[in-house]
């Protein structure tokens, strides 16, 4: 464990506490893509598999429980509880076009061609673009409120500081692992006209509003 | 390459 890592963890589990309490706190997901939130739950549900077949540390399988607790959770508001505050018409990113890639690239690229091992892979895979239907959303309403930018902000940290954990790791522990790196840059990149207008609009106090 | 790897990371 590297401070990068941790202050990572730490940072995603801020994003996901964040979004399950704006729309807990505001009873709406208005602005919110329940398909970004499925695919984060496919997500997890693919990588954490191993929770019940190898224990690595407390920290490893707590982190486990409480990150895939709150994406059910945030599905169940989602599409359960607050469904009527749903923006369905603006969240119309067609997900197939990212899962059927994902599986394919699993498929062909992996470190061992195991059932175990490939769904970890699709998990790597699938979650470097799990942010678009989100992304695609605001990019149609033009705009988002400010905790979602914030739930946004946390989400694109945690992969960059991963980023300079696997820095840290190859320096220090020889550690290399191609597929994250490579997909973990795919999604810090996703983030970067984000990150932009984050600092430039949000933390100078304005509103997040697209060019329409 | 290990038939399982073991990923330690979240």
């Amino acid at each position: 464990m590297n401070i990068f890592r941790l202050t990572g963890d730490l940072s995603h589990l801020a994003a996901i506490i964040i979004l399950l309490l704006k729309i807990w706190k505001t009873r709406s997901c208005a602005g919110i893509s329940g398909k970004s939130q499925i695919l984060f739950a496919l997500v997890f549900t693919t990588r954490y598999l191993d929770l019940f077949s190898s224990f690595i540390s407390l920290y490893n399988t707590v982190m486990k429980v409480i990150y895939i607790m709150c994406a059910y959770a945030t599905v169940y508001l989602i599409y359960g509880k607050f469904k009527a505050t749903y923006d369905g018409n603006h969240d119309t990113f067609r997900v197939e076009f990212l899962l059927i890639p994902v599986v394919l690239l699993a498929v062909l690229i992996n470190h061992a061609f195991a059932p175990m091992e490939i769904l970890w892979t699709f998990s790597i895979y699938l979650e470097s673009v799990a942010i678009l239907p989100q992304l695609f959303m605001i990019s149609k309403t033009g705009e988002a409120e400010t905790i979602t930018t914030h739930y946004l902000f946390f989400l694109g940290l945690y992969r960059t500081l991963y980023l300079f954990n696997w820095i840290w790791r190859f320096y220090f522990e020889g550690f290399f692992d191609l597929i994250a790196v490579v997909a973990g840059l795919v999604q810090t990149i996703l983030y970067c006209d984000f990150f932009y207008l984050y600092i430039t609009k949000v933390l100078k106090g304005k509103k997040l509003s697209l060019p329409a | 390459h290990a038939l399982t790897m073991s990923h330690d990371e979240l």
